[in-house]
């Protein structure tokens, strides 16, 4: 459902190129459930915001479901992520000025969902990363792990398609970061969402079905379990 | 070295209270490397900035080198802070609009050391951590673990004498998060640093000195290896 062709990406910084991927070729099947690995700086978050349309690649084609997303205005890009594809950033992204509870239910007023479901939904995703006494909380007011569950939480609400997620369990202590991966699992095997988990966790990346590894900006391998 | 004496701090929310430490006593000795863990919410950021001086707790008293923070001025522990404790945040709080030789060079610029020597030791600090290739890159140009790693160059680039490390290695993949535990065990038993080590990591914790628990705000385990 997503596929990646020739993919690069590059920075320049003054005489220098950084190239954080180099012709990356990529397929992502319906339902899969993918770990993404590899050293600090190797290009995982760069291939992430790559696959879901938050960053255009300077070179190389992407496409969802066999459209080209360089056929894609900003404005239909914008509009298909919100419908197709849930985010969990490597650093959160949550709004500093809202309660927990108002970040989780941030895609469901997007989405256009009917004022009292929105808040049913969005009190049962907190429940399942284990946040309800939190929800009256605004990110300030919570430890660094509550933020990346909200975060979790904000990304599951609206049972997107394609669930990206950027080291969802990185600030977690293992039995949390179980559940969290368990509530993974779950919803990939329940409601056939597609995953692609960057992580440096190898217990996680031995979970998933399929695991590709990065390097240098390149894949230089891709496994199935 | 530390002590606190019947530390306790709560935040009022509404009609009700969270407890994010109660009635905790804690003495840290010259030297060592001790490991806080504990589940996602249980008070370890909140202790370590209790411990570093930048939370005033709502009781209970914080010795530092025998002197009651008390009796410190706001000032007064900000030039404290500056010469004598290191800093590595769970959100590493770098300056974004500073590269990262900038951000590592500034506890030099405030210890008022030298300008020939300052460009020196925060090269030496980023080469230690693997980062001189990237030491132009501000912290938007960079990837999640290399932003954790200038965070973490910046904390020991001027050696101080305490060292309150918040998941120093959350975003690092398995080698270059053991280089980086490696690093804090020779400033440690070279320099010796004090270190104060939160992590989620139990290899991590494993090969501390000291493994101090929390739970719900509360010390239930302390032990030394
Ligand atoms: N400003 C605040 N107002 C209200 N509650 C707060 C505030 N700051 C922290 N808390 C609460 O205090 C508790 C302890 O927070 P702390 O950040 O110390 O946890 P932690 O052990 O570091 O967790 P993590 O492993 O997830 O980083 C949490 O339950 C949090 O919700
Ligand atoms: N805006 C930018 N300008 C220049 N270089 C950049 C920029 N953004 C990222 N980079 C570089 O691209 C490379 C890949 O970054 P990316 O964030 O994808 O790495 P990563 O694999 O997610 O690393 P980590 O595991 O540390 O999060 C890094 O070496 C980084 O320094
Ligand atoms: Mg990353
Ligand atoms: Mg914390």
């Amino acid at each position: 459902i997503i596929k990646l062709k020739k993919v690069s990406q590059h920075y320049k910084m003054g005489d220098s190129v950084v190239y954080a991927l180099s012709e990356v070729d990529l397929d992502i099947y319906s339902g899969e459930l993918t770990a993404l690995v590899g050293p600090s700086g190797s290009g995982k978050s760069t291939l992430l915001n790559v696959v879901g349309g938050l960053t255009k690649p300077t070179m190389g084609d992407v496409f969802i479901y066999d459209t080209n997303v360089k056929d894609y205005s900003e404005n239909q890009m914008c509009l298909f992520r919100r419908e197709h594809i849930g985010f969990i950033f490597q650093s959160f992204n949550l709004n500093p000025t809202l309660t927990a509870l108002e970040n989780v239910t941030m895609p469901l007023i997007f989405a256009r969902v009917d004022s009292k479901d929105r808040e049913k939904m969005a009190n049962d995703a907190l429940d399942l990363v284990g946040l309800s006494d939190r929800k009256d909380h605004k990110p300030g007011e919570l430890s660094g792990g509550q933020q990346q569950r909200v975060s979790v939480a904000r990304a599951i609400v609206n049972k997107p398609k394609i669930i990206l997620c950027d080291e969802p369990t990185g600030n977690l202590d293992t039995k949390t970061g179980k559940e969290i991966l368990e509530l993974i699992k779950e919803m990939n095997r329940v409601n056939q969402i597609t995953f692609i988990i960057v992580t440096h966790d190898i217990n996680v990346a031995n979970q998933c079905q399929r695991k590709i590894s990065l390097q240098d900006g390149k894949i230089f391998n891709d496994e199935r379990n």
